[in-house]
């Protein structure tokens, strides 16, 4: 998987969430996956938290990014 | 412990929804 998968997919994630095209996303905008991918709330939850770095509640597409190629770098991380 | 069987349990879910985003399929068909 290339740097170009990892953009394109931080794209289409942010298409689905960030409507209102505001830059970041919310818990609230992350909600709108579960119809899109096979998560429950709880889990899309988790997952927000993850990759919020700095824990301040908005998940940036740099947040996005870094943490989707830490996974694809690692696959593991621990 | 429990701090260490939550970020288990959240690294199962972080690499379900990725899997899960780059199984998805792109806009148009």
């Amino acid at each position: 998987v290339g740097q170009n998968t990892v953009l394109e997919k931080t794209h289409e994630f942010f298409q689905v969430c960030d409507i209102e095209k505001k830059g970041f996303i919310t818990q609230r905008d992350m909600q709108r996956l579960l119809g899109e991918l096979p998560l429950s709330a709880d889990e899309l939850e988790k997952v927000f938290v993850t990759l919020d770095s700095d824990s301040n509640g908005f998940l940036t597409l740099d947040e996005f990014s870094t943490g989707f190629s830490d996974f694809l770098s690692g696959r593991n991380i621990s | 412990d429990a701090n260490m069987k939550a970020g288990a349990a959240t690294e199962g879910v972080l690499a379900n929804f990725f899997n899960s985003l780059l199984s998805k399929k792109t806009g148009s068909p």
